[in-house]
């Protein structure tokens, strides 16, 4: 394209912003950019939207880099966004899905965490706010979803200085509100999907507690489709399952309240690092991941299309 | 910016619910800092956990007197870094 943005290394806040402008300009007719909020420090919290028409089609929503140091994750989001435009009309699966279905696509959930990633401390995993009578910063916002929140696991602390601090109260970090604020308020939304790195794991409810879905069996042949086409372009093997089975039991996860609020299709990615990397992931290996990524997206998505509910 | 000048990354591999809780009381462990990448949780997964340098030796220490087989997986988190910067600064160019 004429585009000279390079897919192939890691940007900005403001390169990515200034991409999906471009995405934009470039594809007019099907995606749109709206800001569903703003972070803690204020940064616009955009959203592409990608759709052919019609008004409060069903949608599908996907989030990337909600843990802001997980930079392959945006990276992949940006990359990804650039495929679902470029595809429909060429595509025939996207282009039937996007002929039905609008898609939602957040690229960087947690903007302050990820500016602080490149300015000050490349390992910050949380959100930026100012916890109330602690000198630590930050909660994290995967433990803050109003999901079991605050339940006891060893995946969500009380602690405002450890990593997975739930924060406060469910829903207080402005950048996990803005999303259930959105998604409320369209009240349309088939799936809900997150993108997080590392250790190749493909994981659907419940974390806050460790009782199977009620839609387990789908979820689970779905998920293992999902896995199966990943694996297909490189090889890259996923583990498939509950994320109590998978990881631990962690309350607050964003799939757990997505499931709860009635969206059964709600599946968490932890993208790859087949090596020694953890989610320090070289450049090099961000399109490959994304690439992968993409066809396991696409399979939970052809899935959600032909069987509405 | 925060530099990790000797910062390692350990890979443990718990064998048993027993080592699994022996992590889980580094963890409980503030003041070494400890950073999880991948939390001590099912047994299938190993713990990756990033050590501050001053730490290192103690931790290293803690498991090698509890028998509880680690691997290094990052040497000096750094020097990861740094390329990883290199890398940015290498693309950025490439676009302009």
């Amino acid at each position: 394209s004429s585009n000279t943005f390079n897919y192939g290394t890691y940007h900005t806040l403001e390169e990515i912003y200034t991409e999906l402008d471009h995405l934009v300009a470039e594809y007019s007719s099907i995606v749109s950019k709206l800001q569903i909020g703003q972070s803690y420090e204020k940064r616009p919290l955009y959203v592409l939207k990608f759709s052919t028409g019609g008004s409060n089609r069903p949608a599908i929503w996907l989030d990337a880099g909600i843990h802001s140091r997980e930079w392959v994750t945006q990276a992949s989001a940006i990359w990804i966004a650039r495929k679902i435009a470029s595809d429909y009309g060429k595509d025939p699966s996207i282009t039937s899905l996007l002929n039905r279905m609008d898609i939602f696509l957040l690229t960087v959930s947690n903007p302050d965490g990820y500016v602080f990633t490149h300015t000050t401390n490349r390992m910050w995993r949380k959100t930026r706010s100012k916890n109330q009578g602690s000198l630590c910063i930050g909660v994290d916002p995967n433990r803050n979803w109003d999901a079991g929140f605050g339940g006891r696991s060893p995946g969500a602390s009380s602690k405002p200085c450890s990593e997975s601090y739930h924060g406060p109260k469910a829903n207080s970090e402005v950048e996990v509100k803005s999303v259930v604020n959105f998604i409320k308020n369209h009240g349309n939304i088939r799936a809900f999907l997150t993108l997080h790195s590392y250790s190749q794991l493909l994981m659907y409810p419940y974390g806050y507690k460790c009782t199977k879905p009620a839609d387990y069996a789908e979820l689970d042949a779905v998920g293992r489709s999902a896995a199966n086409s990943i694996r297909s372009l490189y090889g890259t093997t996923f583990r498939v399952g509950t994320i109590c089975n998978v990881i631990y039991q962690a309350s607050g996860g964003s799939i757990d309240w997505s499931y709860d609020n009635g969206i059964k299709y709600s599946f968490a990615f932890e993208l790859r690092d087949t090596g020694r990397y953890g989610f320090l992931l070289p450049s090099n290996q961000i399109i490959p991941t994304a690439e992968e990524t993409w066809l396991g997206l696409k399979t939970i998505m052809e899935h959600v299309r032909d069987n509405s509910y | 910016l925060e530099t990790f000048v000797g910062h390692q990354v350990l890979r443990i591999m718990t064998r048993n619910e027993e080592e699994v809780e022996k992590i889980q009381l580094l963890e409980s462990l503030e003041h070494l800092e400890l950073d999880f990448w991948i939390n001590p949780s099912a047994l299938a997964q190993p713990v990756d956990v990033r050590i501050p340098a001053n730490s290192v030796q103690a931790v290293k220490a803690f498991l090698e007197a509890h028998g509880i087989q680690y691997s290094i997986l990052i040497e000096d988190l750094q020097v990861i870094l740094d390329k990883e910067k290199e890398d940015m600064a290498c693309g950025q160019q490439k676009e302009r």
